[in-house]
């Protein structure tokens, strides 16, 4: 049977951020993006939970993703407008990250693909600060410092030269 | 140049819930996986945003996944034993609903696709829950009443038949 993963990428060029306080009504992620994408900023992951904050507007989320480094003012900036129309929203930008992603051609028991490349990162004593999966793909993003090891403990318990 | 979005598609067997007070130590997010693994129960969709909270233990985050909705009650007796170790943490269950996935070769400019697809939900008058990305792929969770309508508003954002 073919392995639940074939290959892990490494990406250290990227700083994580997130919009605190993105309205919970249609359009709200849509105007973030945008805002970003007619400045020619490419995001990379983009994770919203279904964690809600409360604001002046009522309920709102938070809105994460990654980015190149060097685009994060520039990000700051594309959004300030945006943000200016949004009672207690505000870009949280975070630091240096690195994200390894496992890529799999069919990962259906994602639980446990996922369980053993986090286990992987924990033995390595490595955070898991972001997390995005789909039945092909699982990313994490750790400390940027922690990038290096985080791909070989990935690597090593899947058995994948590296 | 090829389509940035060459297919969608919907999923409305799912449930989403998440649980809250994660420690944010390494190895947490492994022992929630590995639980419900432990028990065949595998998970579609994960998603760990930045948003962190206070609990007796420090630090804590939201893991929030998805699962096919009849795995609700027994994620919930798997997890419990657990949870049980963590002051503070708790299965929400979230109610039914729709996962629209865009798939593409390619998705570089993330932020450009994945606003259409935001905007094209937002259209639709669809809120969005959840959301996940990687290169290839946009996840969407919305409301399960809202999956069909969803499908053909990003169908029809894409230019693609459906
Ligand atoms: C928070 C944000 O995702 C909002 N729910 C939207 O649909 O745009
Ligand atoms: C919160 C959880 O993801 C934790 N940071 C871990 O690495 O397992």
């Amino acid at each position: 049977s073919s392995p639940a993963v074939r290959g892990v990428a490494l990406d250290c060029g990227q700083a994580q951020a997130s919009v605190h306080g993105v309205p919970d009504w249609p359009g709200a992620a849509a105007a973030v993006c945008r805002a970003l994408s007619d400045d020619n900023i490419s995001l990379d992951t983009i994770v919203q939970s279904e964690c809600t904050r409360q604001t002046p507007l009522g309920a709102a989320r938070d809105l994460a993703f990654t980015l190149p480094r060097q685009a994060l003012e520039q990000a700051r900036q594309a959004l300030a407008p945006l943000l200016q129309q949004w009672p207690g929203a505000e870009l949280i930008p975070g630091g240096p990250i690195a994200r390894v992603s496992a890529v799999g051609a069919g990962m259906p028991c994602t639980a446990g693909t996922a369980g053993r490349m986090f286990r992987a990162l924990a033995d390595a004593g490595i955070n898991i600060a972001m997390i995005a999966t789909s039945e092909i793909r699982i990313s994490c993003v750790v400390a940027q410092e922690d990038g290096e090891a985080a791909l070989r403990a990935v690597h090593h318990s899947f058995n994948l030269a590296g």
